[in-house]
């Protein structure tokens, strides 16, 4: 039996829109640690890895390992009849064959409960190795939202360099090129708004701002958004969720033919 | 020009 019952309910609703349209089908593995995902796009160019812990959690009860196989679209449509304030609870039995969702709101007292069918997914599961990555920069997610948001005008793809004058964005297209140059800037009182830059050794890499601009999608969960790059290698993007959790994005380079 | 890569290079399959 699996049962997680979640106070802030949007929060599960949030990471669905995080992730649904760069992954359709996927399975969230149940554990009595936490909720997890990881899953390919359809071209394995980007890969998500998602994972919220049961402390997250004011009721989690998890017998046994399941994979709820779902399909992410139809979750975003069940999700779109949660009201804003709405406990959640997800439910399924260990022979899952099909998920419960029920959205309590506690003013109203209504509560609306929905099934829905499990699906068998096979999906190839990555190694992704702990790295120590050579640059990592801490930023507003909104800012990272802008920038990728601009130069989305400019080309389809994004340098993005770490070098010591800062972090710079780049992109070049039919009407030109556009940079954008971050600092290091912790000066501001507001700990949101702080850019801090962590750079062992230069980095540039080359990204396709359509897999940039998905992972923006990600911006309402966190404040701020994690960048670590090492030369030739895929960028992690990480967005936290408080101390409970994150939803992550690998995407690999562009490389110069 | 630049060429997108896939993920396989980079991350074993489990």
């Amino acid at each position: 039996m699996f049962e997680a019952r979640l106070a802030n309910g949007n929060i599960f609703k949030m990471i669905v829109e995080s992730i649904r349209e760069l992954v359709v089908d996927v399975n969230i593995d149940c554990s009595t640690e936490e909720l997890s995902i990881q899953c390919m796009d359809s071209a394995h160019v980007a890969l998500v890895s998602m994972s919220l812990s049961q402390s997250a959690f004011d009721h989690f009860r998890c017998d046994r390992s399941l994979s709820l196989g779902l399909n992410l679209p139809n979750v975003s449509k069940i999700f779109k009849m949660m009201g804003r304030d709405d406990t959640m609870v997800l439910k399924a039995e260990d022979s899952a064959d099909k998920l419960m969702l029920m959205f309590e709101n506690d003013k109203s007292g209504t509560i609306a409960d929905f099934e829905l069918k499990l699906m068998a997914i096979e999906a190839e599961q990555l190694g992704v190795p702990d790295t120590a990555y050579k640059c990592s920069i801490s930023m507003p997610s909104s800012e990272f939202q802008r920038i990728v948001r601009d130069l989305q005008v400019m080309g389809d793809t994004c340098k993005i360099s770490c070098t010591k004058e800062g972090l710079k964005f780049s992109a070049t297209g039919q009407i030109g090129t556009g940079n954008i140059l971050m600092r290091q800037n912790v000066a501001s009182e507001k700990e949101e708004d702080h850019v801090t830059i962590d750079m062992e050794e230069p980095v540039e890499l080359n990204f396709a701002l359509r897999y940039l601009n998905f992972f923006t999608k990600a911006t309402p969960l966190s404040p701020t958004v994690i960048l670590k790059m090492s030369p030739g290698l895929p960028i992690v993007i990480e967005y936290p969720i408080e101390q409970l959790g994150h939803v992550k994005y690998y995407l690999a380079p562009k490389m110069e033919e | 020009k630049s060429k997108q890569t896939t993920l396989g290079g980079f991350f074993a399959a489990k």
